[in-house]
């Protein structure tokens, strides 16, 4: 993921 | 979401509530490394302060809140309540192994040197070792009740079932993270040894 992208999986 | 990230999350799940309600209706927490319990605690904590700052998905927040809650809720147990029964002399690994090298990884690799992403990074790096503990305790006493065994095959099975979720988007999606990929494949890896026993012996682990 960039860093800017939501973290979507936990 | 696909079928392997929905099957991860829920043996995740099932694995947390497995050792919650084994502790709560033994009134026991023999047999159950606290060290290992506080680092998920810690691993949820840095990982998801981004509840804080971003709402994903109703699913994404909920789990993450049950997640953390009964994090510290088994930390609680093993340390407060039922302290009488926690085995301190048997879970003698020392955290700030593991937690002093991640977090030096996590500040030279990552995805951008920014405080959430480093604490992100440092969660994803410490779940992968945070059973060590646990299994470092197993080693010790050389034996794990049968309940204990199961909660670690769904722990372990979680991470096995992101691996292929991982696969999954990186071929439909073409996702992929690097940092996620490898961690999931070295705590994976270290589940290895304990599934064999666990299919091969079924039942409490004697070693």
């Amino acid at each position: 993921a960039e860093a800017d992208d939501d973290k979507d999986e936990l | 979401m696909n079928i392997f990230r929905l099957t991860g999350d829920l043996s995740h799940l099932a694995a947390i509530i497995i050792l919650l309600l084994k502790i709560w209706k033994t009134r026991s927490c023999a047999g159950i490394s606290g060290k290992s319990q506080i680092l998920f605690a810690l691993v949820f904590t840095t990982r998801y302060l981004d509840l804080l700052t971003s709402f994903i998905s109703l699913y994404n927040t909920t789990m993450k809140v049950i997640y953390i809650g009964c994090a510290y809720a088994t930390v609680y147990l093993i340390y407060m309540k039922f302290k009488a029964t926690y085995d301190g002399n048997h879970d003698s690994f020392r955290m700030e192994f593991l937690v002093v090298p991640v977090g030096g990884l996590a500040c030279l690799v990552n995805h951008d040197f920014s405080f959430l992403e480093i604490l992100w990074t440092f969660s994803i790096y410490l779940e992968s070792v945070a059973i060590l503990p646990q299994l470092f305790m197993i080693s010790k006493t050389g034996e794990a009740e049968t309940i204990t065994t199961h909660y670690l095959f769904f722990l372990g099975l979680y991470r096995a079932l992101y691996l292929f979720n991982w696969i999954w988007r990186f071929y439909f999606e073409g996702f992929f993270d690097m940092i996620a990929i490898v961690a999931g494949m070295v705590q994976t890896i270290l589940y290895c040894d304990f599934f064999y026993l666990y299919v091969t012996k079924g039942q409490g682990i004697s070693l």
